[in-house]
């Protein structure tokens, strides 16, 4: 454990505080994209299967657990509690294209063939391309309550710590992991015009707007 | 390198 993977895991709680946050005081889901929510709980349920059978820590089994159980109560209050809040209209994005791509790439890269390792791989690709749903929603829609894109800027933060933390395991362990350098890569590179618009924006205390 | 880390991250 290093400094920037757990600012990175804590602003990956933070993120989720956050969301849960937007949607209790507003009682609405008014902008959050189910379809992303929906990939995420996936992710988190075919990467933690270790929780069965490996050992970690304390902290790693919290955190898992915590990831699961908390995607999970955000699908429950997006489909039933605040299901009206909810616009299917909106959230069009076909996460087909996603599923299947990340399904051949992880049979194509893993590093055992067995079915963990594999749905270990498959959670990678799909995490990293996971918030496309919602970013994709965002531009459609052109604008975001502050406390979303607080959410968005938070997860973002999240990945963007791994970077430095892969840097430094690689000199301090010399451990390297290539499927998840390259995925959480391409991850990070998803939020940087989102970052864009946060930082000259929301940030300066203005509404979050794209150009039209 | 390791060739097949182990999964110790979230």
């Amino acid at each position: 454990m290093n400094i920037f993977r757990l600012l990175g895991d804590l602003s990956h709680l933070a993120s989720i505080l956050i969301l849960l946050q937007k949607i209790q005081s507003t009682r609405s889901c008014r902008g959050i994209s189910f379809k992303t929510q929906a990939l995420y709980a996936t992710v988190f349920i075919t990467r933690y299967l270790d929780l069965f059978y490996d050992w970690v820590s304390l902290y790693n089994f919290v955190m898992k657990i915590f990831f699961i159980a908390s995607s999970c109560y955000v699908l429950y209050l997006m489909k039933y509690k605040y299901r009206p809040t909810h616009d299917p209209s909106i959230d069009t994005f076909r996460v087909e294209y996603l599923l299947g791509p990340c399904a051949v790439l992880a049979l194509l890269f893993h590093y055992r063939f067995t079915l963990p390792e594999l749905l270990w791989s498959f959670s990678i690709f799909l995490e990293s391309v996971a918030i496309l749903p919602q970013l994709f929603m965002l531009q459609r829609t052109g604008e975001a309550e502050t406390i979303t894109t607080h959410y968005l800027a938070a997860l973002g933060a999240y990945r963007a710590l791994y970077i430095p933390n892969w840097i430094y395991r690689w000199f301090t362990e010399d451990m390297v992991d290539p499927i998840a350098v390259t995925a959480g890569i391409v991850q990070t590179a998803l939020y940087l015009d989102f970052f864009y618009v946060y930082f000259t924006k929301v940030l300066q205390g203005q509404k979050f707007e794209l150009p039209a | 390198p390791t060739a097949s880390p182990q999964h110790d991250e979230l």
